[in-house]
């Protein structure tokens, strides 16, 4: 799980069966304590594998976004709550918006425009995963271990010139954040076979060079070889969507669906999944 | 599928806010103590384990 503190942004992100939103209203709190009051928040997830196994209020989106709607202050008025489907019904991508009046017009002339990329990768590939289990007694502690695994696996490549934070979890996970100037990256890992997981996300922006942005995922992709996975682009006006496939596919992936959808003040999210060609 | 195992989806929450005070915005909620980023966290039952910042922001691994 990972925690990004900008100034007046913060993105927090948690598996297992964390309350996520159970953060708002202490960070709503504590923000204002220091003069900033909430103007946009966004709150996505893919399906859960074990959905029955999730606490109040993640028991279903449906409970989420009344959770959303009772603790999110009434100025954040441009709201809309989507399940967009894929070909694979137990691969959907959830997502909320709420956005007020300042915020919303904000975002239809911002200074650069950024994307948000999320990476959600099922079905590792089984020597791969290995790779993020600790072995037993290796003298090391989490961050020592952390860091032989980002060499190991290559993720360290994925962006030479970012930061790497890294941890290793016993017996076997992995997590990491890269920092890059103004840019985040984050990676978690769940090898166990049979749920075996893997989420990239990173932020960047539509004048990047769209080979650089074809590179990176390719060799996210490639650290993991899932059999299964789904890209989430969320862009207020640029197809970076498009070159997400055209990256991809050459390496034995197929895109199986693609579907797309508007929300206020967040602009269009993108949601596409992929499986092994082969099959 | 396994009949239960640990849940490798996130959820993914952000949040964006403003303000008025060009000091504060400076570094805004850079400012909140350790204390109180791990209060939040007790909310979610998380806690950090890594962190690391620059001029930007700041990074935190947590747990789970």
């Amino acid at each position: 799980s990972s925690l990004f503190v900008y100034p007046t942004k913060v993105i927090i992100k948690t598996c297992g069966t964390t309350q996520l939103l159970k953060s708002i209203r202490p960070l709503m709190n504590y923000a204002q304590d220091l003069g900033l009051n909430l103007c946009a928040c966004r709150y996505t997830r893919g399906s859960f594998i074990f959905p029955k196994a999730q606490p109040f209020p993640h028991t279903s989106f449906k409970e989420e976004v009344i959770y959303l709607e009772e603790n999110l202050p009434i100025n954040l008025c441009y709201r809309k709550a989507s399940v967009m489907p894929s070909k694979m019904p137990s691969h959907s991508w959830h997502v909320f918006t709420a956005s007020d009046q300042t915020h919303l017009v904000a975002q239809t002339m911002p200074a650069e425009i950024t994307f948000t990329m999320e990476i959600c990768m099922t079905e590792l590939d089984r020597v791969l995963a290995r790779k993020f289990f600790r072995r037993a007694n290796d003298g090391k502690n989490g961050d020592t271990a952390g860091k032989e695994m980002t060499e190991l696996t290559g993720i360290d490549d994925i962006n030479p010139s970012a930061i790497i934070c890294d941890f290793a979890f016993d017996p076997c996970g992995y997590s990491m954040n890269g920092i890059d100037g103004d840019r985040y990256s984050t990676i978690h890992v769940t090898p166990e076979d049979g749920y075996s997981y893997a989420s990239f996300e990173c932020v960047g922006s539509i004048y990047d060079d769209h080979d650089d942005i074809a590179k990176m995922l390719k060799k996210v992709v490639q650290v993991f070889k899932p059999a299964t996975f789904s890209v989430s682009t969320t862009c207020s006006s640029h197809e970076v969507w498009t070159h997400v496939a055209r990256a991809i596919e050459p390496l034995g992936w197929k895109c199986r669906s693609c579907v797309m959808d508007e929300f206020p003040a967040a602009g269009s999210v993108v949601f596409q999944t992929f499986t092994v060609a082969r099959r | 599928m396994a009949v239960s195992g640990f849940e490798g989806f996130e959820k993914r929450l952000e949040l964006h806010f403003f303000g008025d005070d060009p000091v504060v915005i400076d570094m805004g909620l850079r400012l909140l103590d350790f204390e109180s980023i791990q209060e939040v966290l007790d909310a979610v039952q998380c806690t950090v384990v890594s962190a690391v910042g620059n001029q930007y922001f700041d990074a935190y691994v947590l747990s789970e």
